[in-house]
């Protein structure tokens, strides 16, 4: 969990977004 | 459900705790998602260790069955290595 | 009878099968990713030379919430438990702020059952 929620924060960090949303872990899973 | 329930509840608590780490929030959806994840992979776990103990003619589960699990990733075999050791201590 | 090709075998391989320097096809890797909330020693090898696509784990996402046809063999527990999630992603992306997920399922929530 911890390493999933870490990936999407810095998903959506990367672009800039105040919010986490479905498609930042999205783009993530597939790593986990 | 009342386990899914407790496991949502502890997802929603580390999201809140890396949105205020990171300054950001965490929609509804994505903690479900999240949750949703890790219960599903757990069961995975589960099957995946009853295996491992039963390979090894064992009723019980135990941390080398845990590593075991962990060994694509050499980071969290080191990780969970380092966590049963202080276990043990 | 014997395990290796036969010239006959081989003479077909190395005409329809084998990849040539001229089809110009890189090897292929995984993106190395580093681990986020564990401190991470493993060091990530840079590799530079130009031959090596780097495959992307997201490029093909919007067609990964649902299983393709498989033949003889079924797809893994991990990819259905991939593409159930990938599903749900899907279903509560049209959810605005309230999440029925999260209201259905804290009814069941036993605030001794939290540690």
């Amino acid at each position: 969990v911890q390493e999933a929620v870490a990936r999407a924060a810095r998903q959506a960090k990367s672009e800039d977004l105040p919010t986490v949303d479905l498609e930042h872990l999205e783009k993530v899973l597939p790593q986990l | 459900e009342r386990l899914k329930a407790a496991v949502h509840y502890t997802v929603g608590c580390l999201c809140q705790e890396v949105a205020e780490e990171k300054g950001i929030e965490f929609s509804k959806q994505t903690i479900a998602a999240v949750s949703e994840i890790t219960f599903s992979q757990c069961e995975i776990f589960a099957k995946d260790l009853e295996m491992f103990a039963r390979h090894a003619k064992r009723s019980t589960i135990n941390t080398e069955d845990v590593k075991l699990l962990a060994r694509r990733s050499r980071s969290l075999l080191n990780y969970i290595t380092q966590k049963s050791e202080e276990l043990a201590s | 009878e014997h395990w290796a090709l036969t010239s006959e075998e081989f003479e077909v391989w190395d005409r329809l099968y084998r990849i040539q320097d001229s089809d110009g096809i890189k090897n292929v890797k995984l993106p190395q990713v580093r681990f986020e909330s564990i401190r991470d020693m493993e060091e990530i090898k840079e590799s530079c030379n130009e031959n090596i696509h780097e495959l992307s784990l997201t490029e093909w996402r919007i067609w990964q919430n649902r299983p393709f046809p498989t033949h003889m063999v079924d797809h893994s527990d991990r990819c259905n438990n991939f593409i159930s999630i990938m599903e749900k992603i899907e279903l509560m992306r049209h959810e605005e702020g309230a999440c029925t997920y999260d209201s259905e399922l804290m009814t069941y929530l036993h605030k001794d059952d939290i540690i």
